[in-house]
Parts: C-alpha cells; structure tokens; sequence
C-alpha cells in the first residue's frame, strides 16, 4: 500500500505564496487502479510528483508499505523510485540524443524484473520506429516511447500523468490496454491523471482534486 | 486565402525514408475555422508547420493570398510568419527564462495590431499567476500562458496544435471559446489540430488525414 497522511505543498516564489495541496489523506492499494480527475492546476501533478518520489510534501507524510519515505534521505528515495515506480511524466521527458530503444533501454538496464525494449515499443505500434530520435517523432509518438518506457519496467507502482493527452482515440485505447494489462497480470498498483473519461470507466476508484483537496471518491463496482 | 497544392514531405534518416505528406490540396479561406483530425503520425502537425512557414515542403508549393511562400528566402519567410500567423504549439515552446507575461510581451511586442498580455492572459484565466515563470506553473496552465501568446498577437492567421492537450473539459472550453472569439471577431483565418470532439463542431470544415494524405472533408453547414 502507498498511504498519504496530511501531504500538503506550498511554493514560495517572492512574496507571493501558492498552496498546490492542502493536506490530503489517501490510500492506494497492492495491485489498484485509480485514477485522478480535476481541472487544471488542482494539484494532480504535484500529488502524483510526491506518491511517486520525486517531490518532497511541505507537511504531512507518506508511507510505502510501511516505511515512511517523507523520513528518507535523497539516495534512499532514489532507490525507492529505481525499485519500485515506474513515470509517465506529462511531458514525457524523453532524452533527446538517444533513440527510441535506448530511452527505453537507460530504463530496463537498471530494472529488477524487465521486458525488453523491443516488445514494449512492440506493444505501443512503434517497432518500425525504434530506431529514431524524439526529435524525428511526432507528438503522440513521443508519448508512446515514454509510455513504453515506463511499462518496460514492469514496476511494483506505475504512475501516468495524461498518457494519451497527445493521442487520438485509436492510439489512446491501445496504449490504455497496454496500462490496464499491466496492471491486471502483473498486480502493478497503478495511478492514471487523465481527462479522458473512457479511462475512468476502467479504474477500480476515481479520486477527483479541486483547489488541492479531495472533493469526491467514486468507487466502481462494475469492475 | 492559404493553399497547399501537391504538398508532400519527406524525411531521410539515414537509410530509412519516412513519407510524413504524400501530395496535400488544400485551401484555406479568409475567416474559415478549420479542424484537423487524424491518427498519431498522421502528418497533422507537419502540414501546420508547412503551412504557417516553420517548415518547407519536400515538393508542391503553398501560396498566401496569391503569393508563393515555397519561393520565399528564409528571411521573407520570417516576415510571412512574423506579420501574419500566430501559433499554439504542441509543446508550447515557452521560453524557461521568463514570466509568462513576459513570455506574451516577447510576441506582442513585435505585432502589428496586439492585445495587451495583461488582456490576453485574463483571457485565459490566468490573470493571477502572470509573474510566474513556466517551471511554476502545471501543464495546463503553461499551455494556457502558449494560447493567450498566439491570442495576443491577433494575427490574420492563427495555427493550433492540440491547444486543449493539457486540459479539463471545462478549462479547454473557455480556451476554445476565446479562440472562436478571435476567428468570428477579427476574421482570423483559424486551424485547429484536435482529437476533442467538441471542437469539430465548432469549425466550418474538419478535414481528416491518415498516412499524410487528406481521406476526407466534413462541410458544417450549421454553423
Ligand atoms: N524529423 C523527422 N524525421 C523522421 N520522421 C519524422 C520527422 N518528423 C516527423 N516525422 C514523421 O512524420 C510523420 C508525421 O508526423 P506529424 O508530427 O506530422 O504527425 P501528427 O499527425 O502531428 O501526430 P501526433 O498526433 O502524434 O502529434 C510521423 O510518422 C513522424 O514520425
Ligand atoms: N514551482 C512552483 N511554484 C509555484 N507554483 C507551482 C509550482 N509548481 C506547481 N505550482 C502550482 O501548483 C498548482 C498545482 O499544480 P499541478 O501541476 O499539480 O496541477 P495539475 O492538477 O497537474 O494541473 P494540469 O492539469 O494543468 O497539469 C498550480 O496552480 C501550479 O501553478
Ligand atoms: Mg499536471
Ligand atoms: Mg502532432
């Protein structure tokens, strides 16, 4: 389980003073798929940033399966993040000077349990372009190679921030299956933000974000 | 009016050819809002790119009101640009460095007929966080600081690529309703790439591309 208790987020920029999350209680379970709602600038990100490791809340605190990570040092949630979370970061955050297969590659070399980085790119329809750079990709393939890239993994908890937001709704439904397949044999305990209201529909519980709180949990039996 | 005529593109990387545009016709008229749909890869973003003069074309030619910019030197096509399109971009290029503010002066600064930044980013909703730079802001925000860019300048022609990407339904329509403001206001001749279905029906043709080819074109009679 991932639990958050109380995780709150303040920037500070100059005088002026920006609460992205104002104390957030949550609980996601082994093997869960949730995803999270809300309008822009409610806190998505930002939650999403510090569940998975890469943020550190202002208050509160957060725990995975039991240890309290808000109480590890850097090198410790580095290892946390390396062993255990899998990104799909909003802006992809592709390296521009490697290929398709090597930005998946830098990922699997250092997995405990990999694909390979062939099938994964397999299994988002872009075999015939492995071997091209993020610069010679269109948007939405860029966004399939990060994907790829996170799946490859085969993490213990995957985190998607708007996987499909830059595809159409073909591409969008294969890449969903390929999450939602991961989830379903491998147990990976999955967090999806997305606009998209097909992907709620297929989300054990839907968590919906305003104003950074918690306004609304739909649980979805049909599931 | 704007015209593609046998407008193809292709790219050599290395042993491999990719055909992003295999021969376009097209025409856009003065005033027309245009929505592009199509799959990931489809070529949507390359013919904006031809079209708006960041790109040239690998045969075919393009004309703006009767004059051939595929005949252009680089600094003509500059001014092609720099005088008459505004684009939103699908990745919004901002510059890191500055404020969104800022990020809207660098464009009206130049234009022949702007809108103050301060009006552009109320528009979009933003009017709160105009001294915040891009790294400060979420995804949807620093997409909505791209649109009120492209918006300020009020340019004869403005080019959107997947400006609602990034945000919520409610968010993208108040997004969509100031570009539509723009278009049936100034004229603005306007072409939207989306895989959002409410903008279809909003525009006064949605053309659909597959495999850098146009497959068909959808007249909207009411609007
Ligand atoms: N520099 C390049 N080198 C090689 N291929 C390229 C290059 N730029 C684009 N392409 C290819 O051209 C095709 C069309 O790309 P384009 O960016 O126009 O697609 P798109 O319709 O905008 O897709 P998306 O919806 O994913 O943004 C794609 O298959 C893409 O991989
Ligand atoms: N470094 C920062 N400094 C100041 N404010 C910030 C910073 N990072 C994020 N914020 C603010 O915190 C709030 C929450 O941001 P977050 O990125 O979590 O939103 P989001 O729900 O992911 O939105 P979107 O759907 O637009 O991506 C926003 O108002 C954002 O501007
Ligand atoms: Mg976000
Ligand atoms: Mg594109």
């Amino acid at each position: 389980t991932l639990e958050a208790r109380g995780v709150s987020k303040v920037y500070q920029t100059g005088a002026l003073e920006v609460t992205a999350l104002g104390g957030v209680d949550l609980s996601l379970f082994e093997g869960e798929l949730v995803v999270f709602l809300g309008p822009s600038g409610s806190g998505k990100s930002t939650l999403l940033n510090i569940l998975g490791g890469l943020d550190r809340p202002s208050a509160g605190a957060v725990y995975f399966r039991g240890d309290e990570l808000t109480q590890f040092d850097d090198h410790a949630l580095t290892l946390y993040r390396r062993d255990h979370v899998g990104f799909v970061f909003q802006f992809y955050n592709l390296v521009a000077s490697l290929t398709a297969r090597e930005n998946v590659d830098l990922v699997t070399e250092i997995a405990i349990n990999p694909m390979s980085s062939d099938d994964a790119l397999g299994v988002v329809g872009l075999s015939h372009r492995m071997d091209h750079f993020p610069a010679e990709l269109s948007g939405g393939e860029q966004q399939r190679v990060a994907i790829a890239r996170a799946i490859a993994k085969q993490p213990d908890i995957l985190m998607c921030d708007e996987p499909t937001g830059a595809l159409d709704i073909k591409t969008g439904i294969t890449v969903l299956q390929a999450i939602e397949q991961t989830n379903r044999e491998l147990g990976t305990t999955t967090a999806i933000i997305t606009h998209n209201a097909t992907v709620a529909n297929m989300a054990d519980r839907v968590i919906l974000l305003a104003d950074g709180h918690i306004i609304e949990v739909i649980e979805n039996s049909s599931r």
